[in-house]
């Protein structure tokens, strides 16, 4: 038996547009702790990892551990079908091979649900891979509004990687002279790093930007880069790329 | 040439 309410039901709508341009086809693990998704991407040079942990959850019941396969794209038709205010269910079991999408307007929750809406959506095998990722002492971690993230990364691309236009050169300093603590951009460095990232890949990690008012990048140089977009309460979506190096 | 390693070289295939 699976059950899971989410109050804030648009959470995991935002989580299913972050991810799905990166990975078609996922496992979502269940266990009583909360769920979590680890999947790479086709090329595997870049990964992502999901958390949600039961305590974000308004009910949360999985009587044991359960991984359900997903096709992200479908999954993320039928959360659209939600409206932003919408309370999720999730429902599964252990014997049918479908996952059910339940959807509850909240307007007057007291008294009666005023639309509840169901979809059934088909599971699927999927032979997923799974990496063991150590905790790591980063050489620099720059914690930044994701919104100011997602522009630089835009413009970048936009600009392009073969110089055929021009160059472009962002620096961006430290600053916690900030109204807003989310404003800040906060440089952490125990020692210098420079790093080459495939442009195409950062700005499909930048669509989890609604998820989160900041990012956290972590950088080493013998490690993929972490891209972070901490979801209040409940837990995180984290990006993975390795780098790009010269022969 | 620029290259770039897939995740395994860097992560543990569990």
């Amino acid at each position: 038996m699976l059950e899971l309410r989410l109050v804030q039901g648009s959470i995991l709508k935002k989580v299913l547009e972050s991810i799905k341009d990166l990975v078609n086809d996922a496992n979502f693990d269940f266990s009583s702790s909360g769920l979590t998704l680890q999947s790479m991407d086709s090329s595997h040079i870049a990964l992502v990892a999901l958390l949600l942990k039961s305590e974000g959850f308004e009910h949360y019941r999985c009587d044991r551990n359960t991984s359900m396969g997903m096709n992200l794209g479908n999954m993320s038709k039928m959360l659209k079908c939600a409206g932003n205010d919408d309370i999720l269910t999730i429902k599964g079991d252990d014997v049918s091979d479908t996952v059910t999408f339940m959807f509850t307007s909240d307007l007057v929750r007291e008294i009666f649900f005023y639309k509840i809406a169901d979809f059934e959506m088909k599971l699927m095998d999927i032979d997923n891979e799974h990496l063991g990722i150590p905790e790591a002492e980063y050489h620099a971690i720059v914690k930044m509004p994701s919104a100011e993230f997602a522009r630089i990364c835009k413009v970048l691309a936009s600009i392009g990687d073969t110089g055929d236009i021009g160059t472009a050169n962002i620096v961006l300093r430290q600053n916690t002279t900030v109204d807003k603590p989310e404003d800040a951009t906060v440089i952490e460095m125990n020692e210098p790093v420079s790093m080459t990232f495939a442009l195409r890949y950062m700005n499909t990690f930048t669509k989890a930007t609604p998820l989160s008012n900041t990012v956290t990048i972590s950088l080493s140089p013998d490690l993929p880069v972490v891209v972070k977009y901490k979801i209040a309460e409940m837990g995180y979506v984290r990006f993975y790329l390795t780098p790009k190096m010269e022969e | 040439p620029i290259h770039q390693q897939v995740l395994y070289y860097y992560f543990l295939d569990l």
